[in-house]
C-alpha cells in the first residue's frame, strides 16, 4: 500500500494520486485509490457525485463496516476508487477515543488486498489521525513536493513523523520517493528548491518532474483523469512516464 | 480578531497573512499576526528562526502560559508576530481532552487585545481544533480562495463549519470576505472560478484580486514580506490595495 502524503497545503497530492492510479491502470494494473481527505477532491475528480453516496470510508473507519460494498469503479478499466464525502472531518476525533486508533485502515485492508497489484491512499494536509492510519498500514511513501520555498521547509516534520511511525506503529514503512510537482524551469526558484531537494533528501527523488500544465488543473472540474481529458498533454505524458519509473521502484512480488 | 482560513491547501492563507498584515503596518495600523500553523511558514516568512525559540504559540496554548512574553517584533514598524514551531503539532490531540478546549486562544487574547488595531491568525489547511480556537476567537474570517476548481469545492464545508461555530461558540462571528489570489486573467479556469465565487459565495469577494506573482514567492525564501523584497512588484501593489479594502470592510471603532 502507497500512503501519497506531504502535510503542506496545495503541494499536488490528489493531482498525483488521481494521474499516477489512471496511468498504473492505464498501463494494465488493478489498481484501487482510496480518498482519505474529508475534502473529497479524489471523489469530484473522477465526477462521482458526493451527495449520491450513503456509505463511504467512514463507515469503514468508525463502522467497522467492510471496504468491499463502498468500492466504486472509475471509468478507467482496471482502477476502483473508495470514495469520501464531508462526513469523514468527523472521523478525527471519533478516532481520537478510540482502541487502536492508528490500525483501523491496516485492518480494513487485509481481506481486500490480494484483488490489486497496487493500493493508493490519498492524504489531507495534515499529519493528524486520517494520515496516521495511511501511514500505519503503508509499505511504500510517495512524496510530492511543490517547487517552491515553504515545501522544502516541511519535508524534515514529515520525516520526523515517518520516523516515528516506524519505530512503533509500523516497521516495514519506506519512503519510495519525493516527486517535483508544478515544476517550470523558466522560474529561478523553482530549479532551485528542485536543486536542493535532489541534494538534500534522503530518499529517492523520482526523475520524472512534473510540470505545471493548466490542463492538470482543468481535468477535475470535467470530473476525468488528465489522460481522458486530454491525452496528449504535457501533464498526461509526465504522470505516464512518472508511472513508468514508479513501477520500477515499486516492483510486484 | 481575523481568521484567515479555508482548509483547502495551498490556496494562499499564509502569503495573505504575511503581506496584508505587512501593509496594514505600512498604512501606520498596530497589527499582530498569530501563526497558529504547526507549519510555521508565517515564522520562517518573517525570517524567524524557529530552533531559536523556547517559547511559542504551544506553550500559551497548552500550558496556560501569557502571550506577551512570547511576541517577537518582526522588521516592519507596527507589526509583531506571535510565531510557532512543529511543537504546536501535538496541541491538537491534546486539546481534544481539555474542558473549554476551543476557548483557549480567546482567552489568552483579552489582555492583550488593547495593544493593537487589529490581531490575524493564520490557520493550518484543516478544520481542527487550531482552527476552531481561531474561529471561536475571531470577530471576522477572511477566506484566501485560489482560483481553481477543487478551491470552489471546499467552500460549502467551510460555511457549514462557520455557521456550526456562530450557533455554539461564537455568535459574533462573521465572514468579513473572500480573496481570489493566484489568480491569472489569461486563463480561462482561473476567470471562470472568480466569476463562480462572485455570483455564489454568500458574503462579500474583495475587488482586490491578487495576481499570480513569482516575487510573492520567492520573498519568504529571504525572510521578507513583499514589501521589503520587491516594493514594486505586482503582488506588492496588490497587497496594499487589499489593505486600503479591508480597511474599508473592517474599520476601526
Ligand atoms: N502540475 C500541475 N500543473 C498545474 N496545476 C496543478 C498541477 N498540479 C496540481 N495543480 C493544481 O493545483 C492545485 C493544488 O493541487 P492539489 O489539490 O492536487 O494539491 P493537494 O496537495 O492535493 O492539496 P490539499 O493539500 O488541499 O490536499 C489544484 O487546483 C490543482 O488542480
Ligand atoms: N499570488 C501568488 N503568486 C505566486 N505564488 C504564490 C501566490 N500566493 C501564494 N503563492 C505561493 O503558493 C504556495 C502556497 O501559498 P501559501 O503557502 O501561502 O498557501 P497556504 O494556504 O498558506 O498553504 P497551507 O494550506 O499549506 O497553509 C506558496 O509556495 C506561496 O509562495
Ligand atoms: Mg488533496
Ligand atoms: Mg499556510
Amino acid at each position: 500500500m502507497v500512503a501519497i502524503t506531504n502535510q503542506k497545503g496545495g503541494v499536488g497530492k490528489t493531482t498525483t494520486a488521481i494521474n499516477l492510479t489512471a496511468s498504473l491502470a492505464h498501463l494494465g494494473y488493478r489498481v484501487l485509490l482510496i480518498d482519505s481527505d474529508p475534502q473529497g477532491n479524489c471523489t469530484s475528480g473522477f465526477g462521482i457525485d458526493k451527495s449520491s453516496l450513503e456509505h463511504c470510508y467512514y463507515n469503514a473507519l468508525i463502522d467497522g463496516e467492510s471496504l468491499e460494498p463502498l468500492i466504486v469503479r472509475t471509468m478507467i478499466a482496471g482502477l476502483d476508487i473508495l470514495p469520501s464525502t464531508m462526513q469523514l472531518a468527523g472521523a478525527e476525533l471519533e478516532l481520537a477515543g478510540i482502541e487502536q486508533r492508528e490500525f483501523h485502515l491496516k485492518n480494513l485492508l487485509e481481506p481486500i488486498k490480494p484483488w490489486y497489484d497496487y493500493i493508493f491512499v490519498d492524504c489531507p494536509p495534515s499529519l493528524s489521525l486520517l494520515t496516521l492510519n495511511a501511514l500505519t498500514a503503508a509499505s511504500d511513501v510517495v512524496v510530492p513536493v511543490q517547487a517552491e520555498f515553504y515545501a522544502l521547509e516541511g519535508l524534515s516534520q514529515l520525516q520526523v513523523i515517518i520516523e516515528r511511525v516506524r519505530e512503533s506503529l509500523n516497521a516495514h514503512i519506506q519512503i519510495t520517493g519525493a516527486i517535483v510537482t508544478m515544476f517550470d524551469s523558466r522560474i529561478r526558484l523553482a530549479v532551485d528548491v528542485a536543486k536542493e531537494l535532489e541534494a538534500s533528501f534522503p530518499a529517492y527523488v523520482f526523475a520524472s518532474k512534473i510540470p505545471r500544465n493548466v490542463r492538470l488543473s482543468e481535468a477535475p472540474s470535467y470530473g476525468k483523469p488528465a489522460l481522458l481529458f486530454d491525452p496528449k498533454s504535457r501533464g498526461t505524458t509526465a504522470y505516464l512516464e512518472l508511472a513508468h519509473e514508479f513501477t520500477r521502484q515499486v516492483p510486484l512480488y
